[in-house]
């Protein structure tokens, strides 16, 4: 997957960082600091349509150009997050008690092109 | 928005954009945690007694599994384990001590309505100290008690009878007691303690002492209700 920079508009990861601190929640979470909120964004061109990630290889590049040369029927696609992983959280509940949980599929790692 | 649905943080200016994002954060974690709303301030547990805690149970599961408490915390997943796949929770809750007479004690230990509503407990550890006198063995006993659902009185659900040989921690499993009042409206586990006349209070003078009385509960979401077809 490709992180997003300043002027992407392709397909990417958007980094979003919640700092626990500045939404007032760090008397309550005690473990991590913050929360990496990463999202999905970007287009999705057609030939890229299939292709998680950007063309990372030359043969996906000459697949693209074929695609993109066919301009086969036009078929959105949609730039979603490809891998995951869970948010550990070690939090008080309302009764102080300290709970631990692995809440799955919270942090986006990488995105790609449906 | 060409699909007619509407991206929170789409388009606005970078200031709405932020505010709408860290809302959608706030609300993904609450909705993920099933809590209403963030809890209020809690009242942390005292230093000494969360590190006795903590080294208890690292202590306890360290042939088994790796502690899933500060220290343990990882990006990923703790160590694979049966039903992986479903969230887990770890609970560390402490004692509040309720009424007492010369030689004996209540202990509560309360378990949130939402853990409790959308889990069911793998396992439960209750830790005890004795600050034991020290002239042989000592009988002890601990009973953990349940409400009674007709009346105002606690009926006695399991009764354990301990010869105190010495100073130290005891464990007692109340995996099945936790279990059976997280069905219940205020999921509340009470345990009573019993010393001997003469022995004194059966717990530690104040909350913040190191040897203050906990429960471990592991708990897994409740596997989502399939209805097959034929």
């Amino acid at each position: 997957g490709v992180d997003c920079g300043a002027d992407s508009r392709t397909c990417c990861r958007q980094e979003f960082f919640v700092d626990f601190k500045e939404i007032g929640w760090e008397d309550w979470i005690i473990q991590p600091e913050g929360y990496h909120m990463n999202y999905c964004t970007g287009l999705c061109p057609l030939h890229m349509a299939g292709v998680p990630g950007l063309a990372a290889s030359f043969h996906t590049t000459v697949i693209n150009r074929i695609k993109a040369a066919s301009a086969a029927a036009a078929v959105d696609s949609c730039c979603v997050p490809t891998q995951r992983r869970p948010l550990s959280l070690l939090y008080y509940d309302r009764d102080s008690n300290i709970v631990k949980t692995d809440i799955p599929d919270m942090i986006v790692d990488s995105c790609g092109c449906t | 928005a060409a699909a007619g649905w509407w991206c929170p943080a789409c388009g606005a200016a970078p200031g709405t954009q932020r505010d709408a994002l860290l809302a959608l954060a706030k609300r993904s974690i609450l909705e993920k945690l099933r809590l209403p709303g963030r809890p209020s301030v809690p009242q942390p547990p005292g230093r000494g007694a969360l590190l006795t805690a903590l080294r208890r149970m690292r202590e306890q599961r360290s042939d088994t599994a790796p502690a899933a408490f500060p220290g343990m915390l990882r990006d990923g997943p703790a160590s694979p384990r049966p039903g992986m796949g479903l969230q887990e929770y770890e609970i560390l809750s402490f004692a509040e001590s309720g009424s007492s007479t010369p030689h004996s004690v209540h202990l509560h230990f309360r378990f949130s309505q939402e853990v409790a509503e959308s889990t069911e407990i793998l396992q439960a550890t209750l830790y005890l100290f004795w600050a034991a006198p020290g002239r042989g063995a000592q009988p002890v006993t601990i009973r953990l008690l349940q409400p009674d659902p007709v009346g105002q009185n606690m009926t006695v659900t399991s009764e354990t009878r301990l010869e105190v040989q010495r100073t130290g921690w005891t464990t007692l499993d109340v995996g099945a007691a936790v279990q059976s009042l997280f069905r219940q409206d205020t999921p509340r586990l009470t345990v009573e303690l019993e010393v001997p006349e003469d022995w004194g209070s059966p717990l530690p003078s104040n909350h913040s002492d190191s040897h203050w009385p906990f429960v471990v509960a592991q708990a897994q979401a409740r596997k989502p209700h399939r209805v097959h077809r034929r």
